[in-house]
């Protein structure tokens, strides 16, 4: 169709912004900083996107794909669902 | 699921309301929450007190975004609606919920009963589970008020930190230990068909036995039934796909895993005069819709179509049922024929021929 796609790359960043607060929040484990080498951010992501996933009964791909971003935005507890 | 231990080193613990939602009036607030702790009480020795002043082991209160020193945040409408802290001092057990949320008592909106619920979860040890028919999953999910919230999975998880419920309140609970399946002189409380098992009954115990493939499983009542008390006395399955469970004057009734609203009702809102304060056993006999209650030596008739007690009863046992003349625990009917318990023997009954077939031993059925 011709008509204007939404701002896809603003949906991008949305999307972006959710992802990142949702594994903060919910799949972060406070780590001693020394055991842990410093890893790239992204390879970071995609591990507890995997950790997510695989908690939530998703594909494991790793990537934000639709079905993780519909599980993220449902109502929910604060709890972190790892590492307490 | 998932614990954080250790859990609380008591039994009886305390809980304050320090603050109130605008979305609901006081009384249902109170109510909610007097009803969540319950949810955890029903199914472990913990005992829950409501102080109104000073410092609870789990204090409960609404707030929005940065409230407090609470180190989490909350986010505004939706997203995190709710959270609390393991056991512990300080922060230790505190129940916070998001006031940005919309509170009810029904479906709509986020249920304040069933989030306090979860949160109470996380304030005895529970962390999330990733069982989706689990309380303590971390998504909201609306369930009838009137259905009990927690699943074998949630039940398992709180009983492997505080035991199961025990009579004497307060007393921490010694590991419950299993029966002696195959023991000579085992005997059963109650037993029951449910669709294509029989379920034997005994103290806290149950034996899901699949005839058709001498499948035996041993479970805790509780594991499936949270809201029935142990020592049950009778059950029997009726024609509507679902079961009786009868003790003393009591009794339940139960489709799945769930109990109908309104349960226990007293015996003699089935038609049982007032002198008969139990039931021994019953047995609805699928060829002819009709229910069978044993008490004593004598038998009540009741017709399940018509959901009454039949005329001309109660009627001794042993004229209608030849060789069953001793009171009887349990009874139920496979293929046709009536199995009666008596101690640690069990009577094969044709109902049709009117006469025993066979005596065997009570545990026949567990392959010992």
């Amino acid at each position: 169709s011709n008509s204007l796609p939404a701002h896809p790359e603003k949906d991008n960043k949305e999307d972006t912004k959710l992802v990142e607060d949702y594994l903060s929040k919910f799949y972060t484990i406070e780590t001693d900083s020394n055991q842990r080498g410093w890893k790239a951010n992204a390879e970071f992501t995609a591990e507890k996107l995997q950790k997510m996933q695989r908690f939530f009964g998703l594909k494991v791909t790793g990537k934000p794909d639709t079905e993780t971003l519909e599980m993220m935005k449902k109502p929910r507890c604060g709890v972190p669902d790892v590492g307490l | 699921y998932g614990v954080t231990l250790p859990g609380w080193k008591k039994n009886n613990l305390t809980y304050r309301i320090v603050n109130y939602t605008p979305d609901l009036s006081k009384e249902d607030v109170d109510k909610a929450i007097q009803k969540a702790f319950k949810v955890w009480s029903t199914v472990t020795p913990l005992i829950f007190t409501r102080i109104q002043e000073g410092i609870a082991d789990i204090m409960v209160a609404f707030g929005t975004k940065a409230h407090g020193h609470c180190p989490r945040y909350f986010d505004g409408p939706l997203g995190v609606l709710a959270h609390a802290f393991p056991p512990g001092s300080g922060f230790g057990g505190d129940v916070h919920f998001d006031e940005d949320e919309d509170w009810t008592m029904g479906s709509d909106g986020f249920n304040l009963f069933l989030v306090a619920a979860h949160e109470v979860g996380h304030a005895l040890g529970l962390s999330h589970s990733n069982d989706q028919r689990a309380l303590m999953f971390p998504n909201y999910a609306y369930i009838s008020p009137s259905e009990f919230p927690l699943s074998p999975d949630d039940i398992s998880g709180i009983q492997s930190i505080y035991g199961s419920a025990t009579k004497t309140p307060g007393k921490r609970p010694t590991v419950p230990t299993s029966p002696n399946t195959c023991g000579p002189q085992i005997s059963f409380d109650a037993v029951t068909t449910l669709r294509r098992e029989v379920i034997f009954l005994k103290g806290r115990h149950l034996w899901r036995v699949y005839p058709d493939n001498s499948e035996v499983e041993l479970e805790l009542i509780s594991a499936f039934w949270p809201f029935l008390p142990s020592g049950i006395q009778a059950a029997y399955e009726n024609m509507k796909d679902q079961i009786l469970f009868f003790k003393g004057n009591n009794f339940w009734v139960v489709s799945g895993y769930k109990v109908l609203l309104g349960y226990p009702k007293n015996i003699n809102t089935l038609g049982f005069p007032k002198g008969v304060k139990k039931i021994d056993a019953a047995v609805c006999n699928k060829n002819t819709g009709k229910t069978d209650f044993f008490v004593g030596d004598k038998y009540w008739r009741y017709d399940e179509s018509t959901q009454s007690m039949e005329k001309g009863y109660p009627r001794r046992t042993v004229n209608d049922f030849p060789g069953i003349s001793q009171r009887i625990d349990a009874v139920f009917q496979h293929k046709g024929l009536f199995y009666f318990f008596h101690g640690s023997r069990q009577l094969k009954f044709d109902p049709t021929a009117k006469r025993v077939i066979s005596e065997i031993k009570s545990n026949s059925w567990f392959n010992c």
